[in-house]
């Protein structure tokens, strides 16, 4: 069984910051930077930011700011032999065509392959905690209006069929017990189960830069697409997810 | 005002003043007085929107004034989604992997 909470942002080397991807449509090559970083973090105990603009520009699909998928950001990683640094090719949000650049730069980061997960929050948990942090593609149309807390909405709030934005997943945990004073003396609430996801809207937006959403619901279709890569051997050992 | 008379959330005044708040917190200026006029509107439909979102909402988040309250649901789309995931846009199934530590194929 996983743990009941799990907190990657507690982890020594990886980067707490978050990424605004402005007026570009580039948050599937956030989402997979991100989770490249942090498995660097947490297997190398190595803190490197890599570049969202190389995935950007040299996307097979040539998407650039219009969009693009992961799993593609990870077959680029995968092409040009890892990922350039973010000082050395900064992020721009811009996009022009044939202006990959990624062979000029020296890599610092790369990957092995990377994988879809099972749709399915208790493994996803599962694997969260042994391994570290996941990209999720999930329904976007609640977070306009999110301020704070736990997002617990039904299908017709946030389609689960309907996924359209990718962001990071960082961990998970339960609010605490609540006490509502009622004539009769009270009623407990029950602990509401959460994820923790990293946005890619810069540190203004929701919960300096996060957001939580219920867990065990496939809230907004986090399930549809969970992907990660990895780094070494797929016998590496297994780390434990801060509390 | 059509808005004003139909959907819950601040009266005209209270509206012109959260709204200046939002203009000066997240630096927003609009190219004239018809597109401010515009973004007013928006803005005013999104706090119903919210609203109604924080009404649904079966957990603790709180629903309201966002860097993005002056925008159509269309335009953050746009803006800060990716395009969609068609259902057959992926050519594979989901036995393509979890990982061989757990009997993936």
């Amino acid at each position: 069984l996983p743990p009941s909470t799990c907190d990657w942002r507690k982890q020594e080397y990886i980067i707490k910051s978050v990424r605004d991807q402005k007026n570009c449509n580039c948050c599937w090559a956030i989402a997979a930077a991100g989770n490249v970083e942090a498995l660097w973090a947490i297997e190398q105990r190595t803190s490197v930011e890599v570049s969202v603009q190389q995935l950007v520009d040299c996307d097979r699909c040539g998407g650039g700011c219009t969009g693009g998928f992961v799993w593609d950001a990870f077959m680029t990683v995968l092409n040009y032999s890892g990922l350039a640094s973010e000082k050395k090719y900064p992020f721009k949000g811009t996009f022009k065509p044939h202006q990959c650049r990624a062979n000029n730069f020296k890599k610092v980061a790369w990957i092995r392959d990377f994988i879809m997960l099972q749709d399915n929050e208790q493994l996803i948990a599962q694997y969260l905690a042994i391994h570290g942090p996941i990209t999720v593609t999930i329904n976007s149309k609640l977070l306009q209006q999110y301020r704070k807390g736990v997002i617990k909405p039904t299908p017709d709030t946030c389609d689960p069929r309907f996924v359209n934005h990718s962001v990071l997943l960082m961990g998970f945990g339960q609010t605490k017990r609540t006490w509502t004073e009622t004539r009769q003396g009270g009623t407990q609430g029950r602990p509401i189960p959460y994820w923790i996801l990293k946005n890619s809207w810069g540190p203004n937006w929701g919960e300096e830069g996060y957001f939580r959403l219920h867990r065990g619901s496939n809230a907004c279709g986090i399930t549809k697409y969970p992907f990660t890569a990895r780094l070494g051997k797929s016998t590496v050992r297994p780390v434990h997810c801060p509390p | 005002t059509s808005l004003m008379a139909q959907a819950p959330g601040p009266l005209p005044q209270e509206l012109k003043e959260v709204f200046t708040r939002f203009q000066v917190r997240y630096n927003r200026s609009y190219a004239n007085p018809a597109e401010l006029a515009r973004r007013v509107d928006i803005f005013a439909r999104n706090l119903a929107r919210a609203q109604q979102l924080q009404d649904k909402d079966l957990g603790t988040a709180e629903f309201g004034v966002t860097p993005f309250s002056d925008l159509t649901e269309e335009e953050f789309g746009q803006m800060y989604g990716h395009q969609q995931v068609p259902a057959t846009a992926l050519h594979m199934s989901r036995q393509v992997g979890f990982g061989p530590e757990a009997g993936e194929k």
